[in-house]
């Protein structure tokens, strides 16, 4: 008896899947500073470079390339702090009360206390811990990535029907992954409804993420980086 | 476009070395 050959799953998440940049590790600050400054300065240097690595990232979503430049332009200055927000969160999920920023960059909630990161902390755990309760799965991860940059209802697209279209493909193929994959979530027939309803969660926390760090960078605390200045500069 | 100098060059051409 021969079996019929699994389904190879979908192609733009298979896409998303081997596009998933590998995780960057944090280069500790060895100024002078303070423990917390310290812990601020090795922070905002490794969001700098994930930053540049997400930027390399979106040209291999699917359908991004294929975007004028200037609305390529305009869905990355919407979205970069959400889909950076989503890393954290997403290496996060195996931990009940650190946020793991990198593999050797983890902050329990003293010391984001300590930092001034308390606001941050307190908005990240929340939509930690909803995504822990959901079982949030790779393939789900990269794919909510995507739609968020996709997403970022950006204003005065040269395109907005071909961003239109790059949208509905996302959704199109987690749809399609949710309803191949109801064995895995049984009972959860509105699954891909319910990781869509998430995405006004992760807005307002990277809102909370951006004030955040227009504030250290009000108070000039830290010194920050062009590229992630460049991009801050936007949503002020 | 000239606010976002940084990011137009990383878009346009993935081999240019920024200076971050």
């Amino acid at each position: 008896l021969t079996h019929p050959a699994k389904p190879i799953g979908n192609k733009v998440i298979s896409q998303l899947l081997v596009s998933e940049p590998a995780p960057l590790s944090a280069i500790p600050d060895s100024s002078p500073s303070s423990t917390e400054l310290r812990s601020l300065l090795t922070l905002c240097d490794l969001l700098n470079r994930e930053l540049l690595v997400l930027i390399g990232w979106a040209k291999h979503i699917p359908g991004f390339s294929a975007l004028s430049l200037v609305d390529q332009m305009a869905l990355l200055q919407g979205g970069w702090m959400e889909v950076l927000v989503l890393s954290v969160v997403s290496r996060s999920l195996g931990s009940a009360d650190e946020l793991v920023f990198a593999d050797n960059l983890r902050l329990a909630e003293a010391q984001c206390r300590a930092a001034g990161l308390s606001d941050l902390y307190t908005a990240l755990r929340h939509l930690t811990r909803k995504y822990q309760q959901m079982g949030l799965s790779p393939e789900e991860l990269v794919t909510l990535k995507a739609m968020t940059l996709a997403n970022s209802d950006a204003a005065n697209l040269e395109g907005a029907e071909a961003v239109q279209r790059f949208r509905d493909g996302l959704h199109e193929a987690l749809q399609e992954h949710e309803s191949g994959h109801t064995h895995s979530h049984p009972g959860e027939l509105h699954r891909a409804g319910r990781l869509l309803m998430t995405l006004p969660l992760l807005r307002q926390t990277a809102a909370r993420a951006v004030d955040t760090f227009c504030r250290l960078h009000r108070e000039r605390r830290v010194p920050m980086h062009k590229l992630f200045l460049e991009m801050l500069d936007n949503k002020i | 476009k000239e606010k976002h100098k940084i990011l137009h060059r990383l878009l346009q051409n993935s081999t240019t070395p920024v200076d971050l």
